[in-house]
């Protein structure tokens, strides 16, 4: 059987309402060391991978490894039935067809089930090699967030430029043109608010900001988000989930002609 | 102008 459950079932919640517009089905990868997922968009342009490690839950129990192939809309929809703060469960029997959640209210008075009909997903599996990125941002998921948010304004890509001085996003389109510059922060209160620039060299590539906008829905997960450049590399661009593990997404870069 | 290749343009099936 599997049986994981989660305390802080929010976790769960966010995560789903990050990658339910990029992704429509996903199997869920359940083996003794935590929980995996990959898949990619429709498009094949973008690619999510999450991992939430086993000792993030409590407790957590897998005997074999199982794939739950599951219709994220409809988890969706039935995680929008829990409460914020509800432990979430989920589980698995051996020979069963289906997922079930359990929502579970932290008094323990009100307990809900749903039980989630499995489906079959025949999903492309990408190989990610370890990189050394050439530029490492770190900055207010927030901050990624209202960015990407303003350059759609002007178009449908946008040109991040990291160097020593900092990162600069700017777009152009029929309508003009505009640029954000950050630059590294040098006294900040909180770590969370800084950002971070670690360089090996500068890299400047053009991305679509469909997808960018899409990551950002992930910002709720964690306050600070990483993005790692390379040359004619996709990016990475990473949000930390708590103390468990990464809900990561990957964007290939445009390139010219 | 610039194009848009897939993922397995860079990352190889696995």
């Amino acid at each position: 059987m599997f049986e994981a459950r989660l305390p802080q079932g929010q976790i769960l919640k966010k995560l789903i309402e990050a990658v339910r517009e990029l992704v429509t089905d996903a199997n869920f990868e359940c083996k003794p060391s935590g929980l995996s997922l990959q898949a990619m968009d429709s498009s094949h342009v973008s690619l999510v991978s999450l991992l939430m490690r086993a000792d993030g839950f409590d407790p957590y129990q897998c005997d074999r490894n199982r794939t739950l192939g599951i219709n994220l809309r409809t988890l969706a929809s039935v995680l929008k039935c829990s409460s914020n703060d509800d432990i979430i469960t989920i589980r698995a029997e051996d020979d069963g067809d289906s997922a079930i959640l359990i929502f579970e209210s932290p008094s323990s008075d009100r307990l809900s089930e749903f039980d989630l009909k499995l489906v079959d997903i025949d999903n492309e599996q990408l190989v990610i090699p370890d990189t050394q990125y050439d530029a490492v941002v770190r900055m207010p998921s927030a901050e990624f967030q209202r960015i990407v948010r303003d350059m759609q304004i002007l178009g449908d890509s946008v040109t991040i430029a990291c160097s020593k001085d900092g990162v600069k996003f700017s777009a152009n389109g029929e309508i003009g043109s505009g640029s954000v510059r950050l630059k590294q922060s040098s006294a900040v209160d909180s770590e969370d608010d800084a950002v971070t620039v670690d360089l090996q060299q500068a890299v400047s590539l053009t991305f679509a900001l469909r997808y960018l906008s899409l990551f950002s829905k992930a910002a709720p997960l964690s306050p600070t988000v990483t993005l790692s450049f390379s040359k004619d590399v996709p990016l990475l661009v990473e949000f930390r989930i708590a103390d468990m593990g990464h809900l990561r997404f990957y964007l290939a870069p445009k390139i010219d002609e | 102008g610039m194009k848009q290749p897939v993922l397995s343009h860079f990352f190889r099936p696995s």
